[in-house]
C-alpha cells in the first residue's frame, strides 16, 4: 500500500508540469525510498528522471512496490482542482487499478477527493546509470531559462561551448546570431547567484532549441540547475528538489 | 547541417 502526503499540493503539480508537455504516459515506481519515474519523449531524444524522496514528504509510507502507470494530462486535470496550499495524499493498494488523490484544505475542513485511472504502460527502461561527463556546470535556473528562450528566438539549435573560464551559447540562423557568455562567480550574499563550472575538458555541443525549451520548464522546481556535459554524448539538465531531483537527458545534434 | 541523435545510439535498454 502506498500513502504519500505533500505538505502542499503545489510541489507535486510544479514537479509534473515540469514535464507533462514533453512525455505522456508515465509508470510511477513507488517503494520504500519513495517515488521514482523515467519517460522518454516520442521522438526518443529527451529522457525524463524523476525521483522523489520521501523526505519530500510529510508523511510517507510503501510497503511493496507499486507500479502507477499515469496519463499525465489527466493526471494534470485532477491536479488543478487541488488549491496549492492544501495537503495532497496519494492512496494506491498493492495491486491498483485507480490511484486516490486526496485534498484537504485544513483551514476549512474541507476535503476533495479524486480518483485516478491507472493505465497498464508498456516502456522500456534505459540504464542511464554511470555516465561520465567533461565538464560540470552550476548555474541560476532563471539565468538559463532566459538564455534558451531568447536564443530559441534566432535557431532551432542552440551551441554550448564550455572553455576553463566561460560558458558561451550560441544561436546562428536565417535573421542574424547571438550569444551570451556566462563566467564563474560566487555570489556570497545570494548562492543561488552563482556560477560554477568544473572542466575536465573543454566541450563542444549542439542541442535542439524545441527540447531545452521543454527542460527549463523545470526551471520552477530549483533555484539553480546543473549541466553536464561530454562531447558526443547525451547533456544532462538537473533540478535539485529538497530530497529528489528532476533529471532530463537530451541527445546532442551531430554533424552528418 | 547537424542532425539530431536518438537516446537509444547511447542507453541501452534494462
Amino acid at each position: 500500500m502506498l500513502e504519500g502526503k505533500f505538505e502542499e499540493a503545489s510541489l507535486f503539480k510544479r514537479i509534473i508540469d515540469s514535464f507533462k508537455d514533453c512525455v505522456q504516459l508515465v509508470n510511477f515506481n513507488c517503494n520504500e525510498h519513495g517515488i521514482a519515474a523515467q519517460a522518454v519523449d516520442d521522438s526518443r531524444v529527451l529522457l525524463v528522471s524523476l525521483s522523489i524522496g520521501t523526505e519530500s514528504f510529510q508523511e510517507f509510507r510503501c510497503d511493496r512496490g507499486v507500479t502507477l502507470g499515469v496519463d499525465l494530462s489527466s493526471l494534470s486535470k485532477i491536479l488543478r482542482c487541488g488549491n496549492n496550499n492544501d495537503n495532497l495524499t496519494l492512496i494506491a493498494d498493492d495491486t491498483p487499478d485507480s490511484v486516490l488523490l486526496l485534498f484537504e484544505d485544513t483551514k476549512k475542513d474541507r476535503i476533495s477527493e479524486y480518483s485516478l485511472k491507472l493505465m497498464d504502460i508498456d516502456a522500456d527502461f534505459l540504464d542511464i546509470e554511470g555516465m561520465e561527463y567533461d565538464t560540470v556546470i552550476t548555474m541560476p535556473s532563471a539565468e538559463f531559462a532566459k538564455v534558451v528562450r531568447d536564443l530559441n528566438q534566432l535557431s532551432d539549435s542552440l551551441n554550448i561551448l564550455v572553455t576553463k573560464d566561460t560558458v558561451k551559447f550560441v544561436a546562428e540562423g536565417d535573421i542574424g546570431s547571438g550569444s551570451v557568455i556566462v563566467k564563474p562567480h560566487t555570489d556570497m550574499d545570494k548562492p543561488q547567484e552563482s556560477v560554477k563550472v568544473e572542466l575536465d575538458k573543454p566541450v563542444d555541443l549542439t542541442f535542439g532549441s524545441k527540447y531545452l525549451l521543454d527542460i527549463i520548464k523545470g526551471a520552477g522546481l530549483s533555484d539553480q540547475i546543473t549541466i553536464k556535459l561530454s562531447a558526443e554524448t547525451p547533456a544532462l539538465f538537473e533540478f535539485s528538489l529538497q530530497s529528489g531531483y528532476l533529471q532530463f537527458f537530451l541527445a546532442p545534434k551531430f554533424n552528418e | 547541417i547537424k542532425k539530431q541523435a536518438t537516446l537509444a545510439k547511447f542507453f541501452s535498454s534494462k
